[in-house]
């Protein structure tokens, strides 16, 4: 029912998309879209965020907006706006009767919700709207991936689990998709101890440094774990965290 | 083909069988696994572990043991020997041809393995048995759980998502088998600067000493992020952990 034209009258005016991804759960990937939305915000941008991880639909959790709903105006659905930058989130957790969803997701039914989504949710203009992929590399975030088409694709690690494969797997899919990895992120990279000062690689230095310079990525930040980033999500009060991992983006 | 009477007559000398379970993954289930067995083997107990994380068999590894294989005997399957302490060590990853599993574990699937293992393991005589369960609170730990039948389950989570809901369904499906939780694990619960010794509870102070209060748990115990353990970890030489944090392990 709604058709490729649908979707692309609602993104006409959103003027790049860019997909986060990761090798797996649990890195962080979430928390890293947030912050790039941030980012833009703070430097005046349009931004929007599809929480497009239905398995674990965290973003309006993040924002501390999981209480609003987006409203069905004649224009389509209008998203929910986030309390300070005024941020344009949706996500199937706004429609989830509850926290947990008893829901399977298979590839055909993601590709569906997908479409619908897209084309009914009215982001009006935007500078750059992100979309939070469902986890790991597999069928589910690829689907997303094929609805979405995005100008670029950011990969979220942890040091642990940054191996060569992920990355080369990442760019793999993005090529496929005629669009390429443009950022490097990799999370709880080390920690700072807030007495001395004493920078350890808790779980060891990762290798996003050598990947992102063998692969030509032009974009690689490590964030370290910071319990106050963890505190403010957890709060859903993100938009008070004030470090811009992100200042160096070059989108 | 592998009947009861076969799983009985192979577990008839392992004295006690302890299966040890998460919240999700990633939290440290195996790293976890391993220091308990390591606890039992430095105080000369006879032990063995079985890797039934089917999804992702990391015990080999964190014993640094993946190259070997078990040898099959007219008695049954040997185990493999960790190196230092002769633990005895069964897993599925010895079978598999890749590091890269491409099987989806189903129920069905899961206790057909199991049931082969356990009828044709030849464990000997052994003080404790443990069970390294595939992650997280679902069909395939319950799956697992009703195969073994254990005497106790060691619950791990990490402090985020030490959350109530947790340890009461861990309670519950161990009630369900009638066996009960001895033991709750709170990993990564802080980090200690090794520079200045400040202790900073990264991830937030989680729940584990209420919980395990309020359910009567008979032990817990929470685990610093430690890169030393990290980094043994991924080199295969768990061994040389010294940090026993299993001290005051009631069984
Ligand atoms: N750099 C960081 N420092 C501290 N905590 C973090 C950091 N990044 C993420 N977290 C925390 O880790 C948890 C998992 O993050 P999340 O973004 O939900 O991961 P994912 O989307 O990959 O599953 C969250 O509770 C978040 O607050
Ligand atoms: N207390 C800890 N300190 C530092 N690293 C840890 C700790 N516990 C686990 N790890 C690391 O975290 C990673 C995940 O642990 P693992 O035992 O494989 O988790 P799970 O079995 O729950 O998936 C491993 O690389 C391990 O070295
Ligand atoms: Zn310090």
């Amino acid at each position: 029912r709604v058709t490729d034209e649908d979707i692309k009258k609602r993104l006409e005016r959103v003027k790049c998309k860019l997909a986060v991804m990761s090798g797996k759960g649990g890195v962080g990937k979430s928390t890293v879209t947030a912050l790039l939305a941030i980012h833009f915000a703070k430097k005046g941008k349009k931004v929007g965020i599809f929480d497009a991880d239905f398995l674990g639909p965290s973003i309006p959790k993040i924002f501390g907006v999981e209480r609003k709903r987006p409203v069905l105006r004649e224009e389509g659905l209008e998203p929910v706006y986030s309390d300070r930058y005024g941020i344009k989130i949706m996500s199937i957790q706004f429609f989830l009767p509850s926290r947990e969803s008893p829901v399977i997701w298979r590839g055909p039914l993601i590709a569906g919700v997908m479409r619908d989504f897209l084309g009914r949710t009215d982001w009006g203009e935007l500078d750059y709207l992100l979309f939070d992929l469902p986890p790991g590399t597999g069928d589910a975030p690829l689907t997303v991936l094929q609805e979405v088409k995005p100008e670029g694709v950011v990969v979220v690690t942890s040091p642990q689990d940054l191996t060569a494969m992920i990355v080369e797997k990442s760019i793999k899919m993005a090529e496929s998709l005629e669009t390429a990895v443009v950022g490097l992120v990799e999370n709880m990279s080390y920690y700072e101890c807030p007495q001395c000062g004493h920078r350890e690689f808790i779980f060891g230095k990762g290798k996003g440094g050598e990947l992102s310079a063998k692969y030509r990525i032009p974009f690689f930040v490590e964030i370290p774990i910071d319990p106050n980033l963890t505190k403010l999500t957890d709060m859903g009060k993100i938009e008070a965290y004030e470090v811009d991992f992100f200042e160096f983006f070059p989108l």
